[in-house]
């Protein structure tokens, strides 16, 4: 019934009494910030048009209407020396833990989908959207092939005079690692731990695919249906972790941007953990 | 360099836009989940190989201690069968990268009470938290750990390892004399 925040010395997120993430507060500025989960409703095509296929596993067409997954989230709060984090369930088949570690410089959403409902036979591609206050106007970055990246303007191609027939597919981009906006002052970016779409379709907006299941095929050759099973022929449950950097342009170094950067580096080329049993020995014999 | 190649070839078949994209058929799918696993499996041998000469001397005491190196490939749902079934268990990290990082670790236990230490004896401060029960009550996820033990592996070196030693407490009065102090934490920028 009352907000709730968690924290560190470099961050304080607050989350609202409906349970969604309401702002970020760091480096003494206090930035509105929300996310959703939403579903977008594949296209349902004639397949032999080739301009109304099918949403399948090689394109994505929603059929231009979203729903967001709740309007209220069930919340958990755990705090401890190392890590505080916020649980949410939004429903039976999508929850969110999202957290702040100590000695951490960011906020992570671990975020669990699946398996998708399908027995309303509406195919659903999932999304994770979140809203800033930041001006971007139109225009965000994303990487390309995880080597640069690049800038992509809502509605737009750098090439050529372009109308897009489809508003939300034409403009939704392969990120592989990182995509962000940012205006004069201050930048959001959103790192990932696969390769996902995603978009600015809003000004101050990120938004990203997080896991699709659909019931026509796209006629573009797998002659299936992007619907797998699952163990348990449920769906697929996919469970995988965003990476929130938010702050201001100018800081001394690191720069914001820097430190995206070694957050990458940490989170794409990770430490290898190995695990050794250790009932056979003691300590000393070890040390 | 046998074990090696299984993976070197399944990475050749993976280069394929199927392999990365969903745009395969599911039984293709499985099959690639298939080549990949044993990919990996068989590069173990090399990675126990190599670990277990970079972290034992050839002497005496050590000749015996020979240590198995197990990855724990789902860890993204919270399984790992070493750290929730040894009431004792080394955790290794080895760092990639060529400059000095620091993580924190999060293993599935089965217990509520344990005591981490690193290799100078020091004991370093944790987190038990436990397991979400969103995940917990995954039909497939078959486990019996409700726990997760979070620690920081501070200034692991660049291009190196460091290990930590994981025991779960029998008595919580038990207290280790010889147990040195946490030292403070070291400003930890990059």
């Amino acid at each position: 019934q009352t907000s709730v925040s968690i924290g560190n010395k470099y961050l304080n997120v607050t989350f609202g009494e409906d349970g969604f993430l309401d702002s970020v507060t760091t480096e003494g500025v206090t930035h509105k910030l929300t996310q959703y989960f939403l579903w977008y409703e594949g296209a349902v095509g004639n397949n032999r048009e080739f301009l109304n296929r099918s949403s399948g596993a090689y394109i994505f067409r929603p059929n231009n209407t979203e729903q967001i997954i709740s309007n209220k989230a069930e919340i958990q709060v755990v705090r401890g020396p190392h890590v505080e984090e916020v649980r949410q369930v939004f429903n039976s088949w999508v929850s969110q833990v999202i957290r702040v570690y100590r000695e951490e410089n960011f906020i992570e959403f671990e975020w669990m989908i699946g398996g998708i409902p399908v027995a309303d036979k509406i195919g659903k591609e999932l999304i994770s959207r979140f809203y800033s206050g930041i001006k971007n106007n139109g225009t965000f970055y994303t990487d390309s092939n995880g080597r640069e990246m690049l800038r992509r303007v809502r509605n737009h191609r750098d090439t050529w005079n372009v109308r897009l027939e489809e508003k939300i597919a034409g403009n939704y981009y392969p990120v592989t690692s990182k995509i962000a906006i940012e205006d004069d002052q201050h930048r959001f970016s959103l790192l990932t731990d696969r390769a996902q779409g995603g978009s600015s379709l809003f000004d101050g907006s990120i938004e990203l695919m997080v896991h699709r299941r659909l019931l026509h095929d796209d006629a573009f050759g797998v002659a299936e249906a992007l619907n797998e099973p699952g163990v348990d022929g449920n769906g697929l449950v996919a469970r995988g972790k965003h990476w929130l950097v938010i702050g201001k342009k100018s800081t001394p170094s690191p720069t914001i941007k820097a430190r995206e950067r070694f957050l990458q580096n940490q989170k794409l080329l990770p430490n290898w953990l190995f695990f050794s049993d250790a009932t056979s020995f003691n300590y000393g014999d070890w040390m | 360099e046998d074990h090696l190649t299984v993976l070197r070839e399944a990475m050749g078949v993976m280069q394929h836009h199927d392999a990365i994209t969903g745009t395969e058929k599911q039984k293709v799918a499985f099959d690639y989940s298939r080549i990949l696993h044993q990919g990996m499996e068989s590069c173990s041998v090399n990675v126990k190989s190599a670990l277990n000469q970079l972290t034992t001397r050839d002497t005496d005491a050590t000749k015996k201690l020979k240590f198995s190196f197990n990855s724990c490939p789902r860890l993204n749902i919270s399984l790992c069968d070493v750290s929730e079934s040894s009431e004792q268990f080394i955790i290794t990290a080895y760092n990639p990268l060529a400059h000095s990082v620091f993580e924190y670790i999060r293993v599935p236990v089965q217990g509520d009470s344990y005591v981490v230490k690193d290799y100078r004896n020091v004991e370093i401060q944790h987190q038990i938290v436990s397991i979400p029960d969103t995940v917990k009550n995954l039909d497939f996820r078959k486990s019996n750990s409700s726990n997760e033990l979070i620690f920081l592996a501070s200034e692991l070196p660049p291009l190196g390892y460091k290990s930590f030693f994981v025991s779960r407490k029998t008595n919580y009065n038990e207290i280790d004399n010889n147990t040195q102090e946490q030292p403070e934490m070291p400003q930890m920028d990059h």
